[in-house]
């Protein structure tokens, strides 16, 4: 018995010849996250804390779905989920549907520590953001010119992600799942 | 999608899973990883975060299956979560998940998945594809 970690950036159609500029700042995100882990767990950080903390590194970076950087809807908007859950006292909680919300992780603790139920969406998720005085941005924070760009590539080819596969040519080797 | 798990050297369990959902999804779509038990899910045995197809991964309870496995059958964590990929839709998923004895996986059935991980005796692991 030990500690042990891991940490994902997301699966999918993933090229292998995915452009240097895209697979270096994500390798690099994950070895940055991963030695924070690591660190977090040798000072004693329960592990409901690392993976609190790792995932708000994640969600800061561009090049991940997630918090800035997420992929955008069919309006051009950012629609963020986030889940926490304990395995000892098997306490949980979720957001969906937060738009302005830095760190939905976050957020989905705050569910399960400061209410009595452990899923909010929308609206109500956004509303109880404010009261627990989290950090919100504008909306553009979490807009990437990148993901402008895979948006408008989606509709240009009529696929939602739900039935049409792009190839890696037309992604840029980049997935689009996960 | 993002997502970590990690386990103390008490055996404490934990998971967390972020995401956008996906490109061109419609408004007010919900249904992506961050379901509790879909994609998401620790118990005293295992912690698990999934990543991939939202829809199948809600469908198949990847998460909660991976733990189901452990509890019910016996299998170890390698044997839990390479079940559960390998019978998932094909293309759609990868999991990352530790157990409470600190054992460590990360499978997955796509082409690839940004991963990394760590154990105390000095394991260490970042990779894309399946080599």
């Amino acid at each position: 018995m030990g500690w042990a970690i891991a940490l994902h950036g997301g699966a999918g159609e993933i090229s292998r010849s995915l452009p240097l500029d895209k697979k270096q700042p994500r390798e690099a995100t994950l070895r940055r996250c991963l030695d924070l882990g690591i660190s977090l767990l040798k000072s004693g950080r329960t592990p409901l804390d690392v993976v609190e903390l790792v995932v708000r590194e994640l969600e800061c970076c561009p090049h991940f779905n997630a918090g800035r950087g997420s992929v955008l809807t069919s309006d051009g908007t950012v629609e963020m989920e986030a889940c926490i859950m304990d395995g000892n006292s098997q306490e949980c909680g979720a957001v969906s549907g937060v738009s302005t919300v830095v760190h939905p992780i976050s957020l989905a603790r705050l569910v399960m520590e400061k209410t009595p139920h452990m899923y909010l969406a929308f609206d109500g998720a956004e509303a109880f953001a404010r009261t627990q005085g989290v950090e919100i941005a504008e909306k553009s924070y979490f807009i990437t010119p990148s993901n402008q760009e895979r948006l408008k590539l989606a509709k240009q080819s009529k696929s939602s992600d739900y039935n049409t596969e792009a190839t890696p040519t037309e992604n840029e080797g980049d997935s689009h799942l996960g | 999608t993002v997502g970590c798990v990690a386990v103390d050297a008490n055996g404490n369990l934990a998971t967390a899973t972020s995401t956008g959902g996906l490109v061109n999804k419609m408004v007010g779509r919900i249904g992506d990883t961050p379901i509790i038990g879909a994609g998401t899910y620790a118990n005293a045995l295992c912690a698990v975060s999934a990543t991939g197809r939202g829809e199948s991964i809600i469908k198949h309870t990847i998460a909660r299956d991976v733990a189901a496995l452990m509890d019910y059958k016996g299998f170890s964590l390698e044997k839990a979560s390479n079940t559960v990929i390998t019978k998932s839709p094909q293309g759609d998923v990868g999991l990352i998940a530790v157990s409470a004895d600190g054992e460590v996986t990360m499978p997955f059935n796509s082409t690839g998945m940004f991963r990394a991980c760590a154990t105390q005796d000095g394991y260490r692991e970042v990779g894309i594809w399946s080599d």
